[in-house]
């Protein structure tokens, strides 16, 4: 009786999203919304790493600049949003 | 606020919009409202003006879409992404894209608007009372001919107000029907469809024809989504089945067993498991005025907000009463509403200005004179009693004319006074007139010319509507009016954070608003205000991208940003692309 329900995740057909691991869903948002464009583009960062593009969106999205994908980081990802980039290309 | 790069914006204050199609979710005038409204928010607080269209090109045109709808930004299914909008110009710029996979409303569940009936088109009132029982929905009980209605009060019992529900049964959008309803069965292809149908279409849109016979008549319309229609899937809006069986078991209401993402589905048929039928189930949906407040900021040129509150912060939230940020207030204003200088402004800030000083010897260092204080100044009346410095009122004299300018390979600063460049180095500097084949002046003390300025300079500026200059040295900086100078003081007070130990570069953007740089970080100063606007500081190279992040000097000259390390400089054009890197001593100083 203690035993935790089991999720068990199915694929829908047609869904546009699927499930994706938390590492993809970050690094897509961070492309998607300019924050990683910014770092290919330009070669006078030294610490081009995703945790210096969390950072960014982090204080973009007015979050605690941790650098890491926290839980907080994550749930702003999942949030309804404007399409336009945050970050110009 | 933050603006597109280039400061794009219309160059006329009419704007147009023209909405060329509508989404299923709201009925035309509840959406026409909601774009009316968004409009307002800022024509409100701009002299703008926005005319609709109804044919022919608009500045900005609305359009509602799926998936790859047409330009090179693909929206995402429900959720995600809710739309976008390109800053203004010419062809697909200015226009504003909504993702008609969301369920739109207006911010609080399905706005359903009544026909017929006895309400006049009042909206539906959920939940209502009916035979004694509460509907939180439109019902078919109650009616033979399976129309969906609702009633216009809490309770039709008592007040026997009623409406007909959206429907495919009683009209269709768009297509080339005039609204007629749709026909069931029609064919299609050969095939007969008793429901609307997305087949034949990419766009994911339901649609049906309004004879019993598309392949004869080609008549048709998209199909009106009603507050039980699911949305996405791949159930073609078919309202929820309860039960449905979902992996062996039986559910009686919408879940999200199944789903990492927690939204809510149904399947459409008595059994997901054989038929695999399913959709996502009606929610609060999405605000589209709010939305469209923010997709239209962007069309008139701002970009996203860091600040939370804010309409253009790129996140959706719901707020009831809705009132336009300062932030984005002024963002709108810095675009459009010309600048006007206030009143006094020019006695507002400097004591000495009230006074005509005497023109006397000059004591380089030396205070001559003290302004009395005037007690209806109010600024800059914290820090030390400010100083009337007469400088010479000549030009400086030049000094030691073996001191080249060409042989510097760093300055302290370069900044533009009156149009001129001006080079700062350890208590010296060179003015190189805007005149190309001008040469350059030969070195003079900055003591001479500025009496108050320490020899290091590490930033300046001319602020272009009063001309007054600022100088910047390690924490402090001096303003110059004239020969009137205030200062030194704090940077903090300007609202820069105790951490920046130099400003090392300065950059004029618009009338009243100054870029100040400091290691990697840049921060906007409001010269009116003398405070650092919010949502500073900013990364320099996510605004300005392909420059050094340690550059010493920054400044713009002849309409273009200049940043400076060592001996080269990175120039970027109006549209932040840098168009060439170069020399400073032969480019600038023309060595």
């Amino acid at each position: 009786w203690s035993v935790p329900l089991k999720s068990v995740f199915v694929t829908f057909p047609g869904d546009v999203i699927k499930n994706m691991s938390d590492t993809d869903l970050a690094e897509s948002y961070l492309k998607k919304f300019g924050y990683m464009d910014t770092f290919q583009r330009s070669g006078f960062q030294s610490l081009a790493s995703t945790s210096k593009a969390l950072k960014r969106m982090q204080r973009q999205l007015g979050l605690d600049e941790t650098g890491q994908l926290d839980m907080q980081t994550l749930e702003a990802m999942k949030q309804p949003r404007c399409g336009v980039p945050d970050v110009a290309n | 606020y933050k603006t597109f790069d280039g400061d794009l914006k219309w160059d006329h204050g009419d704007v147009t919009y023209r909405i060329l199609n509508y989404s299923p979710d709201l009925d035309s005038s509840v959406t026409d409202d909601a774009f009316a409204r968004a409009f307002k928010v800022w024509s409100d607080v701009t002299p703008l003006t926005f005319t609709r269209l109804f044919d022919g090109t608009a500045d900005i045109m609305i359009s509602f879409g799926k998936k790859d709808h047409g330009d090179l930004y693909p929206f995402d299914g429900k959720d995600g992404l809710l739309a976008h909008a390109y800053p203004p110009g010419e062809g697909i710029q200015g226009d504003a894209h909504f993702d008609d996979d969301e369920f739109w409303t207006l911010g609080k569940g399905p706005v359903v608007k009544t026909y017929y009936g006895n309400a006049d088109g009042a909206m539906c009132h959920f939940p209502f009372v009916f035979g004694g029982k509460t509907y939180t929905s439109c019902t078919i009980e109650g009616r033979a001919d399976k129309l969906p209605w609702c009633s216009t009060t809490d309770d039709y019992d008592r007040d026997g107000k009623y409406g007909f529900c959206p429907s495919e049964l009683l009209y269709t959008i768009g297509g080339n029907s005039d609204g007629a309803k749709c026909v069931f069965p029609f064919v299609f292809l050969g095939d007969e469809y008793d429901s609307c149908t997305t087949e034949g279409r990419r766009d994911g849109y339901r649609w049906c024809a309004t004879t019993s016979n598309y392949d004869q008549d080609k008549k048709y319309g998209f199909c009106p989504n009603t507050d039980i229609t699911t949305i996405g899937g791949n159930a073609e809006g078919e309202p929820c089945h309860f039960p449905f069986e979902f992996l062996g078991k039986e559910y009686d209401s919408c879940t999200s067993e199944g789903r990492g993402d927690g939204k809510l589905w149904c399947g459409t048929t008595a059994s997901y498991d054989d038929d695999k039928k399913w959709g996502f189930c009606p929610d609060q949906g999405y605000s589209l005025f709010l939305v469209a407040a923010h997709e239209f900021g962007h069309a008139l040129g701002l970009d996203h907000s860091n600040i939370r509150d804010a309409l253009m912060y790129p996140m959706y939230s719901y707020v009831e009463d809705f009132s336009l940020h300062e932030d984005d207030i002024e963002g709108i204003q810095y675009l459009y509403v010309p600048f006007v200088l206030p009143k006094n402004t020019d006695m507002c800030f400097f004591l000495g200005s009230k006074t005509d000083p005497k023109p006397t010897v000059p004591q380089p260092n030396t205070p001559t004179t003290t302004a009395t204080p005037d007690p209806d100044v109010t600024d800059f009346t914290d820090e030390p009693e400010p100083t009337n410095r007469p400088a010479t009122t000549t030009s400086t004299s030049p000094l030691d004319p073996t001191k080249d300018a060409c042989k510097v390979t760093k300055f302290d600063t370069i900044t533009v006074i009156g149009g001129d460049l001006y080079f700062f180095k350890d208590g010296h500097f060179w003015r190189k007139s805007k005149k190309g084949d001008a040469a350059l002046e030969s070195p003079m003390l900055i003591s001479e010319r500025w009496p108050a300025l320490p020899a290091v300079i590490d930033s300046a500026f001319e602020d272009i509507l009063t001309k007054r200059l600022y100088f910047f040295s390690g924490t402090k900086f001096w303003v110059y009016n004239g020969k009137n100078v205030l200062g030194p003081r704090s940077i903090e007070k300007l609202g820069l954070p105790d951490s920046v130990q130099k400003v090392e570069g300065a950059l004029q953007k618009g009338k009243d608003k100054v870029l100040l740089f400091s290691g990697e970080n840049f921060w906007r100063l409001d010269v009116k205000t003398q405070k650092i606007d919010k949502g500073y500081p900013k990364y320099i190279d996510v605004v300005f991208g392909g420059v050094p992040i340690d550059a010493h000097d920054v400044f713009l000259y002849e309409g273009r940003t200049f940043f400076c390390r060592d001996q080269f400089y990175w120039r970027m054009n109006s549209r932040r692309q840098v168009d060439r890197v170069g020399y400073v001593k032969y480019d600038l100083l023309k060595c």
